[in-house]
């Protein structure tokens, strides 16, 4: 996955993603496909969630996933979330909870809980950051107005780092992977050095629909295993959702 | 390590956007009414989409029998016959969602709790 939090010159935010996902879990040698990601991507929807007729949030997913992976709520914030690969990972998480422990908050269903009950970005991060996790992962969070913008990176106890925009000093976008950023990712999977090369010759005059959706369009950022690509514009509630198709040649992951 | 990284030839693509209005590159959209009781919730999304659920569900299975056919019987037969009483355990509305999501499409409760917990399992 790869996403991305920008803010342009005059301080909106957009936020947008590239779900990856069905990573060694069957090759088509034939295409030259994964075969989960090819099944996934006729199920992509956009959602409204709504009470009394009025939007109360949206939300990307797949048919009969009542997860949130990507979401916003219009005129609030925007969300998604990356997967954070762990040794101390989920599974375990998920004996701990066979065995009785529920402290922990299962991964999609925390995201649901904070575009429903959120109501505002520091709301948001805080529940993000604190609330104890089945699997680690990085939250990908954007607000509303300018400077509001963060990846949390997640353990499944606590959150290990918040990095944040900061327009004022020159970081304004934020770009995340599958990869702690303080870190370099795996030599064999390295999208973010593409991504930020690619947003660094859009430029911040250029952030937009359009700017960001060619950045995550170029190779390798969009991969073999992307099945869409969302784009939101939190100020005017704009969440649009466009599959992905990758023609060879093209990385596998 | 950045170094070691695999040269990247692609130039950062151009004219992209807005993609084809094209079902190839479209997505449809949905409106889950949440005054709804939380079991009625989805039905009208997955009744529509019953069948590409079972077919990711399918590859899945074989994908896991391509690589241990005794053990994906066994883990499927738990699937099928266990794993549903942990929607039991699972917060609310998130337990009747599920439910009402196995119940509206047939397939084994066990199952349709694997998709929904598939980011836990493969966050390894």
């Amino acid at each position: 996955c790869t996403s991305i939090v920008a803010e342009d010159p005059a301080g909106k935010l957009y936020h947008a993603r590239n779900l990856d996902f069905g990573l060694f879990m069957g090759w088509d040698f034939k295409n030259h496909t994964w075969v989960i990601t090819e099944a996934l991507r006729p199920m992509i929807m956009n959602i409204e969630f709504q009470m009394k007729g009025q939007v109360v949030y949206k939300a990307v997913t797949y048919a009969g996933f009542i997860g949130a992976i990507t979401g916003m709520i219009p005129g609030v914030l925007t969300m998604s979330m990356n997967e954070r690969f762990n040794l101390d990972g989920g599974y375990l998480g998920i004996i701990e909870w066979l065995l009785g422990d529920h402290n922990g908050k299962w991964m999609s269903f925390l995201t649901r809980d904070v575009l429903m009950y959120s109501t505002s970005y520091q709301q948001a991060k805080e529940t993000l950051s604190k609330d104890e996790l089945l699997a680690p992962g990085y939250y990908i969070l954007g607000g509303n107005s300018s400077g509001q913008g963060c990846v949390i990176t997640r353990s499944r106890e606590k959150s290990l780092d918040i990095w944040e925009l900061n327009p004022g000093k020159g970081v304004w976008y934020l770009l995340e992977t599958n990869y702690d950023h303080w870190k370099a990712p795996l030599f064999v999977d390295d999208r973010r050095t593409p991504g930020m090369r690619c947003m660094n010759q859009t430029t911040q005059q250029n952030v937009g629909f359009a700017g960001i959706f060619n950045v995550l369009s170029t190779k390798p950022v969009l991969n073999k295993l992307t099945t869409y690509t969302a784009l939101m514009q939190v100020n005017a509630g704009k969440l649009e959702t466009y599959k992905q198709h990758c023609d060879d040649p093209c990385w596998p992951w | 390590t950045h170094r070691l990284g695999p040269p990247q030839k692609e130039e950062c693509v151009t004219g992209k956007y807005p993609p084809p209005q094209t079902a190839e590159y479209q997505v449809p959209k949905y409106v889950v009414n949440l005054d709804l009781p939380a079991a009625d919730r989805w039905t009208h999304i997955v009744k529509e989409r019953a069948k590409s659920i079972v077919n990711l569900l399918q590859k899945f299975k074989d994908f896991v029998k391509a690589l241990d056919a005794k053990l994906a019987e066994k883990i499927f037969d738990y699937v099928d016959h266990n794993l549903g009483n942990l929607t039991n355990t699972l917060p609310q509305p998130y337990a009747d969602e599920i439910k009402g999501i196995a119940k509206a499409t047939e397939i084994p409760l066990g199952e349709v709790l694997l998709y929904n917990i598939f980011y836990e399992i493969f966050t390894v």
